[in-house]
């Protein structure tokens, strides 16, 4: 059986959150890493990988892997009865036709009790490579937020630039164009509002703004976003969170 | 316009 209790509701709650527009059914992938996932959008173009490690629960106890099916939708229902703040408790059977989700208030005087109707997903994971990237970029997720959101309202797709200079996101639409160039500075007093860039060579590439917009929503679960680029390989754009991760790629357009 | 690759193009299924 699994018994898995989070400290905090509100991070499921934000993981959530972040990938149910992107992804309907998916399989939450039981093992002693931890509580994981792997799903691709329905057009094949964006693939979610998250994992919430096993440290980051107390306890966490799992007598076999098991795979949880789940409709997110339904999940974003349940996880609605919780409060960000209280403590969630995850339980099933080793063969599970149900998920127990039990909800407790910091104060413990208060406990809600749900079960959700597990599905049997039959989900295809892809192999992703160990991939040395040629840019690596962190910078406050807020303003990758702010630039998806601005550039979309003037083209479908952005191209990004990574040099030594910086960091260029460009757009040309049907009104016009435009261009958020970020240079490499250091916040000493607040690292998270750094924009850091690591390069091994100069990348260009050009992505659907529709998916970054998309993989935005999870801001809430990190101040700070890493975007990985190499020449023609997906993008790799990750919110780490205290003890796991919501990674997200994205095939490049390719060709004018 | 550009076109949107394939996941599939990149990574292999397990």
């Amino acid at each position: 059986m699994l018994e898995a209790r989070l400290e905090q509701a509100g991070v499921l709650k934000k993981v959530v959150d972040a990938i149910r527009d992107l992804v309907q059914d998916i399989n939450f992938d039981c093992n002693d890493s931890g509580i994981a996932l792997q799903a691709m959008d329905n057009s094949h173009v964006a693939l979610v990988s998250m994992l919430l490690k096993s440290e980051g629960f107390s306890p966490y106890r799992l007598d076999r892997n098991i795979a949880l099916g789940i409709n997110l939708t339904s999940l974003t229902k349940v996880l609605r009865c919780a409060q960000n703040e209280d403590i969630l408790t995850l339980k099933a059977e080793d063969t599970p036709d149900t998920l127990s989700l039990i909800f407790e208030n910091a104060e413990n005087d208060r406990i809600s009790e749900y079960e959700l109707k597990l599905m049997d997903i039959d989900q295809e994971h892809l192999g992703i490579p160990e991939t040395e990237y040629a840019a690596a970029i962190s910078m406050p997720s807020a303003e990758f937020q702010r630039i998806c959101r601005d550039l979309i309202q003037l083209s479908d797709s952005v191209t990004i630039e990574a040099s030594k200079e910086g960091v260029k996101f460009s757009c040309s639409g049907d009104i016009g164009s435009g261009s958020v160039t970020l240079r490499q500075q250091n916040n000493v007093d607040k690292p998270d509002l750094s924009t850091k860039i690591e390069l091994t060579e100069p990348v260009t590439l050009t992505f659907s703004l529709k998916y970054l917009v998309n993989f935005c929503k999870a801001s809430a679960l990190s101040s700070v976003v890493t975007l990985s680029l190499s020449n023609e390989v997906p993008l790799l754009v990750e919110y780490a969170m205290g003890s796991g991760f919501v990674r997200f790629y994205l095939a490049p357009k390719i060709g004018e | 316009p550009a076109d949107q690759e394939s996941l599939l193009s990149y990574f292999g299924k397990r």
